[in-house]
């Protein structure tokens, strides 16, 4: 057995949830905070079975995996108050630190 | 020493926790979230000396141990309506999920 | 890699996460309750290179070791309701409580 501890970003927490519930993986979430910028993220903790750990880091590493995305910033037209146009802009997003812990003893009760 | 992380249900935390502490055990509560039924549960973080794992296990197994109770789910009377009778149903509540994690080095400041 | 879980007291946390990030160490809080007082708490989660452990272990000592403070404590000057004077009282603050735990395998996606 081994405990999976995930921190990942709040907007990829459900669909990493789902992903993980959905092949059978049993859950637990934390509300969390990052030290550096103070802001919500959620800490994922998952006891799984040794041989199903690479399992779990993929679906981690697919839903939350870091990339680009491309957001459409208003910025004002020169000149013009109050008239905006949206540039495209691209923007990095996601992200997942993960940490592997091995278990001595597991209990259900 | 070695870290006991439980999760049990909310209404068991309160008995657990006290039983705990009245043993002497020092024991640290977090507020957390199933990920399946997405509802709150409670996972308790217990640092406790190599010897006295099974006596924290027992205690938690004691309290928190799925069991059956009897509640009274109320239903209607067949054909008035607003009229309830209360039918005894057995439901299954309780129970814990328990790792234990070796610790390399504990410390106080 | 090691994972640094340090519980101490909301009055410390902001002082010791700045210090561990002013020096490049990354920092997830988290907010628990104490079993004993059912006060709240601060628990941090720091994963770091092994080499590193014993700094992160000195910054926490510095920042919440236990010490001895002087609070001006109000209490009524003899007989005359209404009037306080304040008396020096020594009180003890801080603590922390830390446990390092191996890590089997760290992935950052
Ligand atoms: N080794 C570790 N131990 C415990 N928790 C860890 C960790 N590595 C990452 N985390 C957690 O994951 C969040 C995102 O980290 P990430 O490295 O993607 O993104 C980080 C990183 O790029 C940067 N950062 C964090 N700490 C830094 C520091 N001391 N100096 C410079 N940059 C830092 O700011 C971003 C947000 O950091 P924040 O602390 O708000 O939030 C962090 C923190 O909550
Ligand atoms: N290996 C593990 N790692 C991390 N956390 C764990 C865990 N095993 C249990 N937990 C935690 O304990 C709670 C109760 O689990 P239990 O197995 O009694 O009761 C579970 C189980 O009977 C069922 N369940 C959970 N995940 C499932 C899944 N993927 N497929 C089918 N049934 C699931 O739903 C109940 C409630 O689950 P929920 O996730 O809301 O809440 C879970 C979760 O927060
Ligand atoms: N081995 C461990 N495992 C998990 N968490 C741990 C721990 N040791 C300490 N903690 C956490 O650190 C907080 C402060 O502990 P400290 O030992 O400084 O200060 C403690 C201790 O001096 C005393 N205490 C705690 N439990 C006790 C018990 N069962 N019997 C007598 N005194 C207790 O009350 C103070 C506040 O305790 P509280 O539980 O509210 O809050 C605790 C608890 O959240």
């Amino acid at each position: 057995m081994k405990l999976v501890i995930a921190i990942v970003h709040d907007e990829d927490s459900y669909d990493v949830i789902d992903s993980l519930t959905e092949k059978g993986f049993q859950v637990t979430k934390l509300a969390t905070t990052g030290g550096f910028l103070k802001s919500g993220n959620t800490t994922l903790i998952i006891g799984v079975e040794k041989d199903k750990v690479e399992e779990v880091l993929d679906i981690i590493k697919n839903v939350c995996k870091t990339r680009k995305t491309v957001i459409s910033a208003p910025s004002p037209v020169m000149g013009t108050s109050g008239v905006f146009v949206s540039n495209p802009m691209e923007v990095t997003i996601g992200g997942a630190t993960v940490f592997v812990i091995d278990v001595d003893k597991f209990e259900k009760f």
